[in-house]
């Protein structure tokens, strides 16, 4: 799958996934 | 609140009764960053409205790879002005189910 988790040290839990097109602003 | 060019929305379905909640951030316009994001995915994390501070996160996005010191405070201002839409949306609506 698309999603990756980063744990930071002081424990939050981070999960990316990627952006919806529709929500990327035009580059 | 001003275009950062950093997106901060609600993750999932605000009830104003959790004291957590989840959120989503990510770069709309990385040309108003000033060092390069290290992907252009969504992060979602959790965050306490009660015990944390946007400052917190930033910092630990920073420590964790995802963006550049120099961009702390337009991350931190970004996840700020959710979290305070957030707060006075509960203090107008309260929780929604008794």
């Amino acid at each position: 799958s698309s999603f990756t988790q980063v744990v930071h040290s002081a424990g939050r839990r981070f999960i990316v996934s990627p952006v919806p097109e529709s929500r990327l602003k035009e580059q | 609140a001003e275009d950062t060019g950093v997106r901060v929305e609600l993750a999932e379905e605000d009830h104003g009764r959790k004291s957590s909640i989840a959120l989503r951030l990510w770069v709309e316009d990385p040309k108003k960053l000033k060092g390069k994001p290290k992907d252009n995915g969504a992060i979602e994390f959790t965050f306490d409205l009660e015990k944390e501070t946007p400052d917190d996160v930033a910092q630990e996005m920073i420590d964790s790879g995802f963006f550049h010191e120099s961009d702390l405070k337009i991350i931190a201002k970004s996840i700020r002005d959710r979290v305070a839409l957030i707060q006075w949306r509960r203090d107008r609506i309260g929780p929604r189910i008794q």
